[in-house]
């Protein structure tokens, strides 16, 4: 039994052991990103890992900050984000990037792009919470931006964004409603994050989808090859689809994996905060596992894990639980009645391949 | 001039109001987003970096190998250089790609490079502090078409975090335990 999501609970479900933390070593080094005016506190993550971190080696500060950070309030966020990202990836050399906007007139996540542009040494795995519906960016940003991402994929950086928190999404346009993809979780040069519940939500159950976990298909991005064949085996054998009118069956279709993202616990001012959602909590978590893959990659003499997405589809769900029940929210009207897409054994747009089996998942991406 | 986003929406989305136009003295920082070079090449190399059957596997690439595929042409560099040199604009800054530049300048100069730009400042409602955006869209003299992807900075807000605190479930704690 347990009274909502921490990283003890979250280290069970995962099949993490105490000793699957990181060694400490300046090789390895894992980030999130702000873009909001939020900030995280020293002592929130010295309080979290006290009441919750107990059970497993880990680090009590950020390695480093990049950028400013404000003197305010902890943001919620800011909080979840550093909290989950250290206890996943525990006792890895971790660095935040805030960004909120040195300039009234700068656009925070270009800022950070222009960081990433600058550093020639990285961390490897970078956790992103942000994203815009695509509809409301310009095709030519659109674009650029994901140049931008190939240009990370290129450095061996794994970036991992949240599939949003709006379901399939909904748009309404003079031709009636259409799903409404999130940017950049609809790149195919990152690695996108939904998010699952347990499906008894105070004992470590297997998972099933939280109705919020963002996941569809982009209207920018053309499926890429990588993962041609499981989109189409997702279009193909599943009985209760959308009507196509809604969404572009032959976009860059996502989530790539999930993670849980419902009823989390976070310190943010002093007080810990139960029932927090979004998949704003899962990609740092799965970001956090990648980092320990990285780890123990590197003390192989392996290259860092780069851009994931090839190598995942490739591996057919294996190291993951495959999430098969339950349906993401999207629009509220006759067509759909708010239900989006659905999940179903294999990948499919509301948890893509599933969440992590850490030992499975070691196994599977240690070699080559 | 060209509007090199014309699908951009460029209202202010809910939760924003606008306090008024910006004075023409009060610096700005916008972001130039230079047209790259080589990206076909990028997206190969990338496939083969990222693909465990490919013998480049993990093979990646420096940020210097990186600027040095996608780095703007000398025409890019120097059109869009003469240009803003030619509205005065001088404190700029790149990065070691260069394919972004970001500069340092009025208002006033910012609305004359970019026709069609007028910067308001806007209040986020909820705590979402104090932006400057152009409720217009802008444009770009002909000859910059080719060299510039996007100008940053004109029109798009902050996102606020769709992160919520729900309701916790209802305990039940004989259904648990059975």
């Amino acid at each position: 039994l347990h009274m909502g999501v921490t990283p003890a609970v979250i280290r069970e479900r995962y099949n993490l052991t105490a000793q699957d933390v990181g060694s400490g070593s300046p090789n390895n080094s894992q980030a999130c990103a702000q873009f909001l005016e939020q900030y995280f506190h020293d002592a929130d993550l010295e309080e979290f890992m006290k009441l919750f971190g107990k059970s497993f080696p880990h680090k009590n500060s950020v390695s480093r900050v990049v950028g400013q950070q404000g003197h305010g309030r902890a943001g919620l966020e800011a909080s979840l984000d550093v909290q989950y990202l250290m206890s996943a990836g525990a006792n890895i050399s971790t660095w935040v990037y805030s960004s909120p906007g040195r300039h009234e007139s700068q656009e925070p996540f270009l800022q950070w792009l222009l960081l990433l542009s600058n550093e020639s040494s990285l961390p490897l795995v970078h956790t992103v919470s942000y994203g815009d519906d695509e509809d409301s960016l310009s095709t030519a940003y659109l674009h650029r931006v994901n140049s931008e991402l190939m240009k990370a994929a290129a450095r061996g950086l794994t970036l991992l964004f949240a599939s949003g928190d709006s379901g399939a999404g909904c748009f309404s346009g003079p031709k009636g409603h259409l799903f409404r993809p999130s940017f950049p979780a609809s790149s195919p040069y990152v690695t996108t994050v939904g998010g699952t519940s347990f499906r008894n939500p105070f004992m470590v159950t297997e998972e099933i989808v939280d109705y919020i976990s963002g996941g569809g298909f982009s209207n920018i991005f053309p499926r890429p090859q990588y993962q041609d064949e499981a989109v189409s085996h997702f279009l193909g054998s599943s009985t209760h689809l959308p009507p196509s009118s809604y969404y572009n069956a032959s976009g860059r279709a996502y989530p790539d994996v999930a993670a849980l993202s419902d009823g989390y616990w976070v310190v943010s001012n002093h007080v810990p905060i139960p029932w927090v959602s979004g998949t704003s909590a899962s990609t740092p978590v799965f970001g956090g596992l990648l980092s320990l893959v990285n780890e123990q990659r590197l003390l192989n003499g392996r290259p860092p894990l780069g851009f994931l997405n090839p190598r995942l589809y490739s591996m057919q769900g294996r190291g993951l639980f495959d999430v098969t029940q339950g349906c993401h929210e999207a629009c509220l009207d006759e067509e759909v009645q708010g239900q989006g897409f659905c999940s179903k054994p294999g990948w499919d747009p509301v948890t893509g391949w599933g969440t992590p089996n850490y030992p499975a998942l070691l196994k599977a991406l240690l070699d080559p | 001039g060209l509007g090199p986003e014309p699908d951009q929406p460029f209202l202010p989305p809910p939760g924003w109001v606008s306090i008024g136009r910006v004075g023409p003295t009060e610096s700005l920082s916008l972001t130039f987003a230079l047209r790259q070079q080589n990206l076909q090449q990028l997206q190969k190399l990338v496939q083969d970096v990222s693909d465990p059957g490919s013998p480049r596997y993990g093979k990646y690439l420096s940020l210097e190998d990186v600027a040095a595929l996608v780095r703007p042409s000398t025409l890019t560099l120097s059109t869009v250089q003469k240009w803003l040199l030619a509205a005065g604009v001088q404190d700029c800054q790149t990065v070691i790609t260069e394919d972004f530049l970001t500069c340092q300048m009025t208002v006033q100069q910012a609305e004359q490079l970019l026709p069609g730009a007028e910067f308001h400042r806007y209040v986020g409602r909820l705590g979402g502090g104090r932006v400057v955006r152009s409720p217009r869209p802008y444009s770009l003299p002909g000859a910059l078409a080719a060299h510039v992807d996007f100008v940053g900075g004109l029109h798009r807000f902050p996102r606020a975090s769709s992160l919520q605190q729900r309701p916790g479930p209802k305990l039940d704690l004989e259904e648990s335990l059975s």
